[in-house]
């Protein structure tokens, strides 16, 4: 599956 | 993490704290515009939701809980303090910042990285922190002298965001198809807003004089 774009930036 | 994301976190927490112990300390707010202090809540509200569904990294959820806490005890103060508030500038502040959220809304709806409930707000929040000073600046070309304090604050704040700029430079050549068009040139575009503040600012210690 499409990796989930986390935020990890503030 | 690198280098550049940390002295840019660092720098914002320092910014919203230098602001939060001028106004709890001299009970005073001055200069400041509670416009572009209830924008960058609603940025806080608006980016952090994610804050209950994904964890990060203990860091990562300590610095949301501080600039959410400080973002809207700043407002709280401004607005509800008595002492605080009688020092808020009313007439001064009069920027509509509701047609920037209206407008940042209507285009997180039109461009947005996915259509989802939280991707949306996130881009939105992202639009909105780009405009966010502008009811600030406003006000300090209307208020003849502004004290220290509050050209720090301004001074961390737009300095933040240029740091991350070297942030994603960095990580774009470390890490393969790091790639978000849209944090960069939000990310651009706010930090060239302080573009001239940055040059009075500058004149300002250069001449150490006063910053009118």
């Amino acid at each position: 599956i499409e990796h989930e774009f986390e935020h990890d930036e503030l | 993490m690198n280098i550049f994301r940390l002295a840019g976190d660092m720098t914002h927490m320092f910014s919203v704290l230098v602001l939060l112990l001028k106004i709890h300390t001299i009970k005073s707010c001055a200069g400041v515009s509670v416009k572009t202090q209830e924008l960058y809540a609603i940025v806080f509200a608006t980016r952090y939701l994610d804050i209950f569904t994904s964890f990060v990294s203990i860091y990562n959820t300590f610095m949301k809980l501080v600039f959410l806490g400080s973002s809207f005890s700043i407002v709280w103060y401004m607005r509800y303090h008595k002492a605080v508030h009688r020092t808020y500038d009313r007439e001064q502040d009069t920027f509509r910042h509701w047609f920037l959220v209206l407008s940042c809304l209507l285009l997180a709806l039109l461009i947005h990285e996915k259509f989802t409930f939280l991707e949306v707000l996130w881009t939105f929040s992202l639009y909105l922190e780009a405009v966010a000073i502008l009811p600030q600046l406003v006000l300090l070309q209307r208020t003849r002298n502004i004290d220290n304090l509050t050209g720090q604050y301004i001074f961390l704040l737009g300095g933040y965001r240029g740091l991350y700029i070297l942030n994603w430079i960095y990580r774009y050549f470390t890490e393969p198809h790091f790639v978000h068009w849209i944090t960069w040139i939000t990310g651009l575009v706010q930090t060239l807003l302080y573009a001239d503040f940055f040059y009075y600012y500058f004149l300002s210690w250069k001449n150490n004089k006063k910053l009118n």
